[in-house]
Order: C-alpha cells, then sequence, then structure tokens
C-alpha cells in the first residue's frame, strides 16, 4: 500500500 | 561520510573529476542502509549549484551511480520526484535561466542516453518526451560512441 501511494504522488513537474 | 564524499568529489575548485571520491561516495551509498534514497537528493542540490564546475562534477558522479550503485538507487533516479530536479535546471520556468548551456547540455544528453539505455524506465522517456514537447529539448543529442553501448550491469546486491 505503501508503495501503491507513493506512485500516485509521483507526478512530473507543471510546465 | 555521504556528504563528505560528494562535497570532494564535486570540489568545484578542482578542474579534474576525483575518481577516487567518487568511487568512495559510490561505496558508502551500497554501505548506508540509506544511501540509496538520500544521495540522490544530495546529488540534485549539487546539479543546481550556480557554480558549473561544481554542477557538472555532479552530473559524472550521478551518471557513475546509475551505472554502479545497484537497484535501489537507479529506482529513485527514475522516479518523477528526482527527474523533476533535472528538468528545473533545465526549464526556464525554474532554474533554466541561470543554468550554462554546458550543464544543460550535459543533462540532456545523460536523460536521453537513459532512454536508450533504460528503455524499461517508462517515467524517464516520459520526462524525456515532456521536454521535447515543450521545446526544451530542440532534438535528441548526439551520443559519442563510447555512450551509445550500454553500461555494464549493475552489481548484483549481495557484493
Amino acid at each position: 500500500l505503501g508503495e501503491e501511494s507513493e506512485e500516485r504522488d509521483d507526478h512530473l513537474l507543471p510546465m | 561520510a555521504l556528504e563528505l564524499w560528494l562535497n570532494k568529489a564535486t570540489d568545484p575548485s578542482v578542474s579534474e573529476q576525483d575518481w577516487a571520491a567518487i568511487q568512495n561516495f559510490c561505496e558508502q551509498v551500497n554501505t548506508d542502509p540509506n544511501g540509496p534514497t538520500h544521495a540522490p537528493w544530495l546529488l540534485a542540490h549539487k546539479i543546481q549549484s550556480p557554480q558549473e564546475r561544481e554542477a557538472l562534477h555532479a552530473l559524472t558522479v550521478l551518471e557513475t551511480c546509475v551505472n554502479h550503485c545497484g537497484e535501489k538507487f537507479h529506482g529513485e533516479v527514475a522516479k518523477f520526484r528526482f527527474l523533476n530536479e533535472l528538468i528545473k535546471v533545465l526549464s526556464p520556468k525554474y532554474l533554466g535561466s541561470w543554468t550554462t548551456d554546458k550543464v544543460k547540455g550535459r543533462v540532456i544528453e545523460m536523460l536521453f542516453s537513459w532512454t536508450v539505455w533504460f528503455p524499461e524506465d517508462i517515467k524517464i522517456r516520459d520526462a524525456y518526451q515532456m521536454l521535447k514537447k515543450q521545446g526544451i529539448v530542440k532534438q535528441d543529442p548526439k551520443l559519442p560512441a563510447d555512450r551509445i553501448l550500454p553500461p555494464p550491469s549493475p552489481r548484483p546486491r549481495s557484493s
């Protein structure tokens, strides 16, 4: 679960 | 110890790359339990240095670590969270206006070579494609002949 939520929080920088 | 070796490996007053310090930093990354998660952030900070030589040294350290520090370090570097720190160096919205062309060129070359070497890392490819779409990367850099072949595979975790 920890990994899943980390994955969800991992975004490209807004440009 | 991580910071100590990194400071030595990226010392802007030294023009030549200190390979012994880089090797010691890599070894520290592998022995420190938090090394693989902590080291990328220390490197990002150095890569964003206003001192060109410090940034260039740090890029060499990063490249060496990606090739030799094992899966966990590689996994951290292949996350958007870290890739964003490299994007900041290039984008005029962030630090791009202050970054020298030499540093930008090296970052672009490194990101492109990772897309070639590590096609399974989708986030690296997405980040690179986004930079192209934004016009920040105008065309794929030409990789020097010695960088077209992938680096040696990372050492097994047990070693």
